[in-house]
């Protein structure tokens, strides 16, 4: 989990950082 | 293929809709952003000053755009129907193994065939202004794609049903449950196939597409032999390369 960090809170967030 | 009668037209019908409203909520830029910016094309000056920057500092800036194209299309896959009830561990490895199928699928949108440019940070840019990366090959092939793409001339509906399609790629090393996406894909092309049987030309565009398949993985591959040799080079810049860029395209 710990590699794939970003890829993990990425699927995980409900919103997404980049502005859509 | 005939339609399984586990699957529906309602079943197509309903998968076409997310992954083409995915598609448009998640690109970049809009189409009517990509008319917008089609005669924006980077001066003979700008164009040099790009080719006299180190291997260093252009590496970082494609990475940071690869990084922000990467964002965009972990946001096209949760929304298309379907992937996020895979376990995460699937996810992870079909994002890893087939976002840059993705983005250059995508890059054929903002491609101009009459010149031979391709939209890079605002304006559009020729081969040569990547000259300072060091990877003509790489370029080249990528330009040599988007141009063979091109050609088909795809809607955005089937660019949005084929980048899922890619995307959902059952044959990806270590996948868990390579049944419930070999079925999810299964749906993806079959959806495809019916926006293609609208235009009356099924097989042939659907033949042409599939046959840019061993392209785009062959693309992938040299982007990562060409990053491990960067690497080798530059081990400082390569660490200071975006999170995710690292993440994706780390060993």
């Amino acid at each position: 989990k710990e590699k794939h960090k970003i890829l993990h809170q990425l699927l995980q967030n409900s919103t997404s950082p980049v502005d859509l | 293929n005939p339609v399984p009668e586990s699957c529906s037209l309602l079943e197509i019908e309903h998968i076409i809709q997310s992954v083409v409203k995915s598609h448009i909520e998640t690109s970049q830029y809009s189409t009517e952003d990509l008319k917008r910016l089609a005669w924006s094309l980077y001066s003979p000056e700008e164009t040099r000053s790009h080719q006299t920057k180190s291997a260093e500092v252009m590496w970082q800036q494609c990475a940071i755009h690869i990084t922000n194209a990467i964002q965009y299309i972990v946001e096209f896959a949760k929304r298309i129907s379907g992937f996020m009830d895979l376990c995460q561990n699937d996810q992870i490895i079909l994002l890893k193994a087939g976002c840059m199928d993705v983005l250059l699928i995508r890059m054929c949108r903002a491609f101009n065939p009459i010149n031979n440019t391709l939209l890079f940070d605002g304006k559009f840019a020729s081969p040569q202004l990547f000259k300072a990366l060091g990877c003509d090959d790489l370029v080249s092939a990528v330009f040599d794609f988007a141009k063979n793409l091109s050609r088909i001339q795809m809607s955005e509906e089937e660019m949005a049903l084929f980048s899922a399609a890619v995307l959902l790629s059952p044959d990806r090393q270590w996948l868990t449950d390579v049944q419930k996406i070999r079925k999810l894909q299964d749906k993806v092309y079959m959806g495809l196939q019916r926006c293609l049987q609208k235009e009356g030309v099924s097989d042939e565009k659907l033949a042409k597409m599939v046959s840019k398949l061993p392209a785009m993985r062959s693309i992938c591959n040299l982007h990562i032999d060409k990053l491990e040799f960067f690497r080798l080079v530059h081990p400082e810049t390569a660490f200071t390369f975006p999170p995710l860029y690292r993440e994706v395209f780390g060993s």
